[in-house]
């Protein structure tokens, strides 16, 4: 087989795929942040300064992305309804893999889960086998929260001990073990695979191990720079972030509906929590990556790592998505492509060891490869096919509600190559 | 320019002010779609009257516009689309 490539003769992917995180992050020039791992990864990928998701919310993105539709292709726009039935039999990008003798593997959120992809994460059309979901999903909205009354509460701001919690883990760290696990068992296998990661966090709750609220001291946080509603934003733009009212700690403040404001001493938690879960699930992908270059694949896995959409962290008035702001809208998009992005490995070779966000000696100098080129997460899926090695789909025509296979991206791979990049 | 990079958004709304279900409105409620282009110099947004019945959009229905020129209002907080020194622009975006 050539260096770098399966006997097949095609890369393996790694398609990591996070809820509501925004470009803040180390390697986005964040100076707050601690993302140590997904610095790291940064410096061996190219970087995309502006990936834009086609909307704001996790069903429609997800289904648009995985099928390179846009919305008004997949008719979904919100999470009532599954693509195959309601709009387009449109074959997915694993589904496409799997066509093409990938064994395509699931874990966590990748798909919405529910209606939105048929309640089975589009089983068996994409994936090869039963899609994984950590067992402690289902604890992600119950009372876990131990407010100062020593009570448990349905928090938003939900920093635990993860010994105390129920099964005494979290779901982010079960898929982790999980995606592991499935890793060993393709270590060896003839067949290359694409395995997609879905972590939940930073979605809200912000429900994380409590030890990385020491990364973010609270002298250290600030608001946001335009806390404030623009006084020229037409009403219809404005969402009054409905679902964080919800929750029993942002209740007790008796916030007034739709415009609040939400108390700033308030606000500094929420960005505080949102940091420490970042860097939470900084560590999930940390472990890994370094166990993919642990077992070896590393020089021939392609690693995409990118997010659904953003989350406006107090811009503009809002704490959510559900806008078409640039901070709900632009997303990380890191890709990693041994012999291109970064040379090939050597023998004993370290790629992505795992870094400890704690134990930091100083900040991580960022010195991968960068485009500050307009892309969209419709991109995504005919360039995984020529990074690949597959065959591109075809463009769209116009409509292509009856075409099974077709793209309304394009491949943006020939911005990977060190020359078009910065 | 023809070949300058563009991303496109969108996000429905159900009514023109904020209500309860205007983060996450269910398709049949779903009055208002704000359509998005965006490139390195600017995000332009109309939002328009959608039928979900049929899924269409009447961009003659305009139920309000966005224009920020991301090299000085990067953070997009200075609404130019009623500015009378960008009509020209927001006819060409149209």
């Amino acid at each position: 087989a050539p260096i770098g490539r399966s006997v097949s003769g095609h890369m393996n992917v790694l398609f990591i795929v996070i809820d509501d995180l925004r470009t803040t992050l180390g390697c986005y020039e964040d100076p707050l942040v601690k993302s140590p791992n997904i610095d790291q990864l940064a410096s061996r990928s190219t970087r995309f300064q502006n990936a834009f998701a086609q909307q704001a919310l996790c069903a429609p993105s997800r289904t648009s992305f995985l099928t390179s539709r846009r919305p008004d292709t997949t008719r979904l726009y919100d999470v009532g309804s599954y693509w195959r039935n309601h709009a387009g039999n449109y074959s997915t990008l694993p589904q496409y893999f799997k066509m093409n003798g990938y064994t395509t593997m699931s874990v966590g959120k990748v798909f919405h889960p529910g209606i939105a992809s048929n309640h089975s994460d589009d089983y068996p059309y994409s994936w090869s086998m039963v899609p994984y979901h950590p067992s402690t999903e289902e604890y992600e909205n119950r009372k876990t929260c131990k407010g100062k009354d020593g009570q448990l509460h349905a928090n938003l701001v939900c920093p635990v001990n993860v010994t105390e919690v129920p099964e005494g883990t979290l779901p982010d760290i079960q898929s982790t073990e999980e995606a592991i696990r499935l890793l060993k068992s393709v270590q060896n296998s003839t067949e290359p695979f694409f395995l997609a990661v879905g972590y939940h966090k930073p979605h809200i709750p912000f429900r994380y191990p409590q030890e990385f609220l020491k990364l973010y001291p609270m002298e250290n946080i600030t608001l946001a720079p335009d806390p404030d509603i623009p006084k020229r934003l037409p009403s219809v733009a404005y969402n009054p972030w409905t679902d964080i009212r919800k929750r029993e700690d942002v209740q007790a403040l008796n916030i007034s509906f739709p415009y609040g404001p939400i108390p700033k001493e308030f606000q500094l938690l929420i960005r505080q929590s949102y940091f420490a879960s970042v860097s939470y699930m900084d560590s999930q992908v940390g472990k890994v990556l370094s166990s993919l270059d642990a077992l070896g694949l590393a020089n021939n896995t392609i690693v995409v790592f990118t997010s659904d959409h953003g989350w406006s962290l107090g811009e503009h008035g809002e704490w959510a998505k559900y806008s078409n702001f640039d901070v709900a809208t632009k997303v990380p998009l890191l890709m990693y492509v041994p012999g291109l992005t970064s040379s090939f490995l050597k023998a004993g070779e370290q790629r992505f060891p795992f870094i400890d966000p704690f134990h930091l000696p100083q900040r991580q100098i960022n010195r991968g490869l960068k485009t500050n080129i307009v892309v969209e997460l419709v991109d995504l899926f005919p360039t995984l096919c020529e990074l690949a090695g597959l065959a591109v789909p075809q463009a769209c025509p116009e409509p292509s509600f009856d075409v099974e296979l077709c793209t309304q991206g394009k491949s943006i791979a020939k911005l990977l190559h060190p020359d078009a990049a910065v | 320019q023809d070949n300058e990079a563009i991303a496109y958004s969108q996000y429905p709304r159900p009514a023109d002010l904020p209500q309860e279900n205007s983060d996450l409105p269910e398709l049949e409620d779903i009055k208002v779609m704000g359509y998005s282009i965006r490139s390195s110099n600017y995000r332009y947004t109309l939002w328009v009257a959608f039928n979900p019945s049929n899924f269409t959009s009447d961009f003659q229905n305009v139920h309000g516009g966005e224009l920020y020129l991301l090299q000085s209002d990067p953070r997009e907080d200075n609404n130019l689309y009623s500015n009378h020194t960008f009509a020209d622009v927001n006819k060409t975006l149209f």
